[in-house]
């Protein structure tokens, strides 16, 4: 309707579409936000926080490898339950998600910030992003924290949150895509379901750009957090080949 | 096919080793 080359769709389409994409985002989100609100999780005690930021560099690094690995297996799960995802050759399969996957763990990081006090669930409790000292990439901590920040602003709902991740995750301007143009129709949908409710949960206009904008800040992210992964790969390669959970070593080529 | 084992072996599993 809006004269761009968009594939024609119903409303009851989209409306499908982002019930079957928010189902799956829901099965497979990790964490319930009721589940962490009932469990009442408390932040790190100031004696906790420095028994983090006493941990080994590359204990801590570990640590991380391995929840970021844990959260990936629940972004396949959710990238095999949309629509169309599994129909992509195989090779289109892991593309999208050697490139998608971290920036979904990102995007679903807004769910388990807190805004009141800068913190994130981490290891069973809320951590600042002090907790995190011992990676020696402070930096790269405090962009992950302030895109958390800029998300959760957005208070989007989890229906939103569901499309969006699937948007970025059927990206289809990824390298050695093999069938660019199903991914781009997949995408389109993608982006026209999310549109749609947006509009049905009366956002205003600007929140979709402002959604665009996200992606460029999430590939800078994960482009960051390849640099770091190489500067520590560099000088401990023997902890990275025998402790690091053999999917991160996979998706991060490390 | 060799480079991504368990990433094909996640996509070909009816149920991924996580505990959903």
């Amino acid at each position: 309707s809006n004269g761009e080359t968009s594939p024609t769709v119903s409303m009851a389409e989209l409306d499908h579409l982002a019930h079957v994409v928010s189902k799956s985002h829901l099965e497979t989100c990790q964490y319930l936000r009721e589940e962490l609100q009932q469990m009442n999780c408390q932040n790190f005690l100031q004696d906790e926080v420095e028994s983090y930021q006493k941990k080994p560099r590359e204990v801590m690094w570990q640590l991380c490898a391995l929840k970021i690995t844990e959260a990936i297996q629940y972004v396949v799960e959710f990238a095999k339950r949309i629509n169309g995802f599994m129909d992509l050759c195989q090779n289109d399969q892991i593309v999208l998600l050697k490139a998608g996957s971290l920036e979904v763990v990102f995007i679903r990081m807004c769910r388990v910030f807190d805004s009141h006090n800068n913190t994130i669930y981490f290891d069973r409790k809320f951590a600042g992003p002090d907790v995190f000292k011992a990676l020696g990439c402070d930096d790269l901590i405090t962009s992950v924290f302030d895109f958390a920040k800029n998300m959760s602003s957005l208070h989007l709902t989890e229906e939103e949150l569901a499309l969006f991740s699937a948007f970025v995750l059927l990206s289809a301007d990824r390298s050695w895509l093999q069938d660019k143009l199903q991914v781009e129709k997949l995408q389109q949908k993608t982006q026209l379901a999310l549109q749609h409710v947006l509009q049905k949960n009366q956002r205003e206009d600007g929140v979709l750009n402002k959604l665009r904008c996200k992606v460029s800040a999430l590939r800078s992210l994960c482009s960051q957090h390849t640099e770091k992964l190489s500067a520590f790969r560099a000088i401990y390669p023997d902890i990275v080949r025998t402790h690091f959970p053999p999917l991160y070593k996979e998706l991060f080529g490390a | 096919k060799e480079k991504h084992k368990i990433l094909h072996q996640l996509l070909q599993n009816s149920t991924s080793p996580v505990d959903l």
